[in-house]
């Protein structure tokens, strides 16, 4: 299964991700 | 007899034929990703291979929903209390399912493999974190994110789907600010624009995929309202990244269920996506939903509205809430 986040924000928001890498509930995705 | 006979060495002269076509399509197939990968070690971008539509009506044309249901009615079944550690066991080492972080430990609780795949965290295992503003809903990999460019969005690096097939008509925006913008069909990027509710903002997106032994709850990824439940019936096809990588738009053929509301820079959404094995998607606070079922109408959807007279909010959710679940079948 799969869970797609789609949503607007500011143009300085930044994800602090790798595509492919392991990630757990309740870590940061990204900020302003 | 003789006609039997006859019609019996018939068959049995077509099945080598169909074993040698099938094997040398197989072969080729390998032969060819053999030379993609030799590619890419050298450093040539190869674009990632495509399914045709052929290719795709064939995957479609397989009974995944029905494979779903079943799967998730065997799963439903009680095992025997000495039945139970050798199964989950199975389970646990087969898809690396880390039990130490499970509330309940003791694989003898779950009755059955449906309940085991349901199973709870301890809430210490997974601390929120407070200095990000948005979180990650599941346990999983990331597939892909980044801003969305052109209406279209990647499910993996270099296959897209369309945004708006994906979420469907921007009608739920009458539910949540009276405002009904129709998109302009031959400017697919009005769609976008219209999802992009605060000047100077952009749309941003985030793929997670859940391995099968990953924690199959969700929660929410931010504080939020949640006004607006779009649902999708529809293939159950299997949302690993090779397939990702392979079919393009599986999101949109997917049976999936679109939640959408606002945040504190304007529109949010969270999207669960079915796959074969976890056909059934449960939303908490939502009890009308009924997803998996066995008759649908390709490419409908059916919307429900959280506002009403006396709630013009929707359902607030806090980062980190518990809202939902995926499960077997």
């Amino acid at each position: 299964s799969t869970i797609v986040l789609l949503f607007e924000a500011p143009r300085d928001f930044t994800f602090n991700l790798k595509a492919g890498q392991k990630i757990r509930f309740g870590e940061p995705l990204g900020t302003m | 007899f003789n006609a039997a006979s006859l019609g019996l060495q018939a068959r049995i002269k077509i099945f080598p034929l169909l074993f040698a076509s099938g094997g040398g399509y197989v072969g080729y197939d390998q032969y060819c990703r053999y030379k993609d990968r030799e590619l890419t070690k050298i450093g040539i971008e190869v674009p990632p291979r495509i399914a045709n539509a052929t290719q795709v009506a064939l995957y479609k044309s397989i009974p995944t929903r029905l494979l779903s249901r079943a799967w998730g009615r065997l799963n439903q079944v009680e095992l025997p209390t000495w039945l139970r550690k050798p199964v989950y066991s199975l389970y646990i080492w087969t898809f690396g399912v880390n039990m130490q972080e499970a509330a309940v430990e003791d694989l003898i609780h779950y009755r059955n493999l449906g309940e085991f795949f349901r199973r709870k965290l301890k809430p210490a295992v997974r601390p929120v974190c407070d200095s990000h503003c948005v979180i990650s809903p599941a346990d999983g990999k990331i597939l892909h994110f980044g801003r969305v460019r052109n209406c279209e969005v990647e499910q993996v690096k270099g296959v897209t789907y369309s945004l708006e097939t994906f979420l469907g008509p921007h009608t739920w925006a009458e539910a949540i600010n009276n405002t009904v913008k129709p998109s302009n069909k031959d400017d697919p990027s009005s769609f976008q624009d219209l999802l992009v509710t605060k000047e100077g903002n952009e749309l941003f997106h985030c793929v997670v995929y859940l391995a099968p032994g990953d924690y199959h709850c969700f929660h929410s990824p931010t504080d939020w309202r949640v006004a607006h439940r779009r649902h999708f019936p529809g293939s159950l096809m299997s949302v690993n990244p090779g397939v990702a990588r392979w079919i393009k738009e599986l999101f949109c053929h997917n049976e999936r269920v679109v939640l959408s509301g606002e945040w504190a820079h304007g529109f949010f959404s969270l999207t669960a996506v079915g796959a074969t094995n976890v056909g059934s998607i449960r939303i908490y606070f939502d009890k009308e939903l009924r997803t998996n079922a066995p008759r649908y109408s390709k490419g409908s959807y059916n919307d429900f509205s959280y506002l009403s007279n006396n709630n013009q909010e929707g359902v607030s959710m806090r980062k980190g809430e518990h809202l939902g679940e995926f499960n077997l079948g």
